[in-house]
């Protein structure tokens, strides 16, 4: 269960990233 | 199972809807009292990501024109926001208490609330894109509307001079739009829009040249208009059908391909 929680919120995080290059590329 | 409508949305959350979903599982499967572990850097992470892309957020609605957009973003950044407190309170909780039951329940409310903010945000500038596409097609409809008042070759030289780009902007843009769509009904239904439409497009040249013509010999006029008219017609359909299709987000799964 260990693995699949630090997974998620790093997935979590990276999805969040993503989210905002889309909003900097499409504002841009 | 989510789906999502386009492909670039599709590749950001189906990741994280998978693992989320994995997750509720395990969790329930845990529920006969399995301590978790400390948590707190990667919430820390994900918090610092939050606020970056809730900065990043509020600059766009203060830059942007789009007032729809300005106003759907707003709950969408909320959503993200107050997820991400769920997330750091059940990491406060887990650090005095591994078996808590309730932070658990905050990790997955956190979580699920997360990637239902970020799915809501970029679907509103998805829905903002598009609506930015669609100007561009309502852009050639109002050069179509104009087409009955060429009636000399110099108007049509200025005419064809104005649509040309107006058309060739329609055409690039909905036919990116196309292949970023997942749903091969809709899609199909864009790519024959705008065949008609590019097909159509010296249909209609040849027809306003056919109108001055018979005009300047006054010959044919009625038959040369209603030609005319009728090209104008079926190209506005077309592109009021791209219009159409270009806003459908829902879907009919047994269209699906």
């Amino acid at each position: 269960l260990r693995v699949g929680w630090e997974q998620l919120l790093t997935a979590i995080a990276r999805n969040i990233n993503e989210v905002e290059n889309q909003i900097l590329t499409r504002d841009s | 199972m989510p789906v999502f409508h386009t492909k670039t949305i599709e590749s950001i959350l189906e990741p994280v809807a998978q693992q989320v979903s994995k997750l509720v599982i395990l969790h329930e499967e845990a529920e006969d009292g399995n301590a978790m572990p400390d948590l707190s850097r990667p919430i820390q992470v994900v918090k610092l990501a939050v606020d970056n892309l809730v900065k990043v957020g509020y600059e766009t609605i203060n830059s942007s024109d789009d007032q729809i957009l300005k106003q759907d973003m707003p709950p969408a950044l909320r959503r993200v926001e107050e997820s991400s407190i769920l997330l750091l309170q059940a990491s406060d909780m887990l650090r005095s208490d591994p078996y808590s039951a309730p932070a658990r329940k905050k990790l997955i409310e956190g979580s699920r609330g997360i990637l239902q903010g970020t799915s809501a945000l970029l679907l509103a500038f998805d829905e903002s894109e598009v609506r930015k596409i669609i100007r561009v097609c309502k852009n050639v409809l109002e050069y179509l509307a104009i087409t009955e008042v060429v009636d000399r070759m110099e108007d049509l030289v200025t005419y064809v001079k104005n649509l040309s780009p107006v058309l060739t902007r329609m055409t690039k843009e909905v036919d990116a739009r196309e292949k970023e769509l997942t749903h091969q009904v809709h899609r199909e239904m864009l790519v024959r829009s705008l065949e008609q439409v590019k097909n159509l497009t010296p249909v209609l040249i040849s027809g306003i040249k056919i109108f001055i013509t018979a005009k300047q010999s006054n010959q044919g006029i009625p038959d040369a208009q209603t030609n005319r008219d009728y090209v104008v017609h079926k190209m506005s359909d077309e592109i009021h059908e791209i219009i159409r299709v270009l806003q459908l987000t829902t879907y009919d799964e047994e269209e699906w391909d």
